[in-house]
Order: structure tokens, then sequence, then C-alpha cells
């Protein structure tokens, strides 16, 4: 029951793709 | 003045149980508005009078008796709490603020990319899922060393930070955390079953069984 | 007493604006290390002595003089600020607390998924730009009604919530919100351009450029 709600949240799955890759291009800018 | 309103959202919605709690220590009276007639979720936070009020659409929303109208969870939670649970110090304020941003940022995501699949209401992804898993681990020792030696997240007493990490690794704990992966974590279990067995968080979430067997993506 | 401390970042970092801005309104004496040798982002943050006062071992970091460490940039914000910022009233501050998680959860996936692949720091992916450009829409639009009947997201003046969803709309603005793009958002962009001009964001943002014309991945 719950679980057929859970479905309509809004969560960024991709969030540790987006976290890594703009670590990785500040860490390149700092050198 | 304590607080007193309605909440509005799907039932056993984990967002919901922070502001719950919440009120639980301080005293709030919240009205929940989770089932037909009085909400329907996906019809009522459609509407225009919802919207009007609530323009993200978004549930849980919250209503006070005096018209006061506030949406996002970790807003609500804050609204209905104590001081207490705030963090009364600007130090303790800012400590409940970190954890309450930690948990949205840092747990949510892997969390959910690990569970929703075995719930069925994902689809499954070996990689994502392998990723997620190690995330979680990061997370548990991280906790883990930051509660060796306290009792709770801040302080010396229950805060929004407990409450709000807590209703943030529920689904974890009650579906995927068998005994011999939360085994490392002793300090994160020993946290995690203090809260949950206080009579203000078992008033909102009952007798939490914690899972016994780590449930396999549900084809 | 004024806070003082020292806030570790890698430069030009839209997430420690939040705090540097915040700063500038309540007389917080913050010292900004972002580069060799005192800070070499990919490195220092990566030390056990780092890692010890900060375990997540992200960037923003505050230190305070009187060695109070905290993590999180909205902990941060919240921590240099002065009450006026955070709201002095139950209410307000539970409407700052709203904006700000809505920025955390409503802007910065949409923003990242459309301005990242402009800069070279994601693969472009038409399907999930457009849908991106779709949900920026509905964000200033939202924003647009808000700001339709107000100066400031809450109260009568600057707090938390306009530098919060300022600094997260940042490099909308700057990349790829171009004029036309722009236009039915006016309030918005009223708002957005009375915030950025005010002295104490000038003085950690400069003289802001807003785009003229729509940044194309960069393959």
């Amino acid at each position: 029951m719950a679980a057929n709600f859970l479905v309509h949240e809004k969560i960024w799955f991709e969030k540790f793709k987006y976290d890594d890759a703009e670590k990785r291009y500040y860490e390149q800018i700092n050198g | 003045m304590a607080v007193a309103g309605t909440l509005y959202t799907y039932p056993e919605n984990w967002r919901a149980f922070k502001a719950l709690i919440a009120a639980q220590y301080s005293g709030a009276a919240v009205k929940v508005l989770s089932t037909p007639p009085q909400f329907h979720f996906g019809q009522t936070n459609k509407t225009p009078e919802f919207l009007k009020k609530f323009p993200v659409g978004k549930v849980p929303a919250f209503e006070g008796e005096d018209g006061f109208c506030i949406f996002e969870s970790n807003a609500i939670a804050h609204y209905v709490s104590s001081d207490e649970l705030r963090g009364k110090s600007k130090e303790a304020a800012a400590q409940v603020l970190q954890w309450v941003s930690f948990a949205d940022s840092d747990i949510v995501p892997p969390a959910s990319t690990w569970v929703f699949p075995t719930l069925g209401i994902m689809q499954y992804n070996k990689q994502a899922t392998e990723y997620a898993k190690e995330e979680v681990k990061r997370i548990l020792t991280l906790l883990d060393c930051h509660l060796k030696t306290r009792t709770f997240l801040v302080g010396e007493r229950i805060t929004l930070a407990d409450i709000t990490v807590v209703c943030t690794l529920l689904w974890l704990y009650k579906q995927v955390l068998e005994p011999s992966f939360r085994q490392p974590y002793g300090n994160v279990n020993r946290w995690f079953v203090t809260c949950v067995n206080q009579p203000q968080f078992k008033a909102i979430l009952g007798e939490l069984k914690l899972c016994e067997k780590m449930a396999q993506f549900d084809a």
C-alpha cells in the first residue's frame, strides 16, 4: 500500500553522477 | 502557544512522519488527512483550492488553524517542533540543519535506488543498486563513527536531527539492512533502536520490525 | 557575539556564496581558503586532519575560531546568519526553510542537468535537457506567481530564502536563461536583479552578467 504512493516521490536518482562529475570538474580546474 | 493544524499526506509517508514525531514531542496538535474523502492523493492536491494554498502541489503540506500554510517536509517539521528539537543554541541549530541537509542530500538518493526496486516500483539496475549499497555503507560508517561517543546526533537529547535521519533510514532498516549487513554499524543500530523505541516515535511508527532477510528486487 | 571563522571551498562555488553573502549581512568574519597552498580542492579535503573535522570530506566546510566545525552549505549559511536572515518568527523561520529545501529539491536537479553539459562537466543528453528546461519553466512560473505580490520571498526584507534561491539560480541566469527564455518571468527577473544588485551580494558575486545567448552543450 505505502509503496504504491512512493512511486510518486521525486527522487534525484542520478545525483551521485552529477556530484561526481562536479567534483572531478572542480578538481581538474584546481589542478 | 502550541501549534495546531492539518497535515495533508498520503498514508505511511516517511516524510510526513518527521513532523508527526516532532509534534509528539512538542505537543503540537496535528490532524492528519490522508485518505478519501478528506484527502485523495493525486486528486485533492491537484485542485485549485489546494494549489492556491500549496502552489507546488506536493505532500506533505501543512495548514495551521490560523491559516498559515507551509510545504516541504523539513519546514513543516521545523514549524511544529519546540526549540529543544530545533536546537536551542546557534551551534545546535546549525548542527540539526547539517544532519537534515545530509539526510536529504546523501541518504535519500541511494536509499531510494536500493529500496524502490525491492518494492516493485522501479526497474532493477544491478550497477545502480551495487553503487547504492556502497553509498549506504559509507553513510552508515560515518554515522557509526559519529555515534561512537554520542547517544544522539546533536547534544544530549533527541532533536530534529535524530527524527529526520531515523525517518530517512526507515525503509532501509525495514527492507534491506539484514542483520549481517548492519552488523558492522553497532552504534547506528543502537541509536536507531533507541529512537524508534521512544514512546513519541512508537506513537507514529508503531512496532518496527527490522529487516531479517534483505529484500531482492521484485520482478 | 558575531561569528568568526574559516570557510574551506574551491573558488567560485555557488554553495559557498550562500554563507559568504549571509556573512555580509550579519557581520560574521569569514575568511575563505580556496586556493593552494592554504587549500587544494581534491587534496586538502582528503587529508586525515580535514576528515577528522569534516568526516564527509565535502566543501564548503566551516571552522569557527572557537573550533566549532560544520559542513553542509545550508547549515553553514544558517550559522553565520543573523536572526533577521534566518526568519525572526516561527512562521518566517519555517518559510525560510521551505524555500531553502525547495531550492535543493526542485531547482538543483534540473539546473545541473541543463547547465553541466554546457560547461563540459557532463555528457549532453537531449531528452534529459528538454525535461530539465520544462522543470525550470515550472519553477520560474511558481516563483513568478509568488513574487507577483512580494518584493522578497519571505517577509519584507532579504532573508536566507532569497540568498539561497538566488545562489541556486546563478548558473541558470549566467549560462542559459537568455532574454527570450526569461521574458515570461518578469517578477522573478526583477527580484533576482534587485538581490544581486544589493551591495552585500555584489561584494561576493561582483558584477553579474546575465545570459545573452543560451549556451549549448560543449562537446
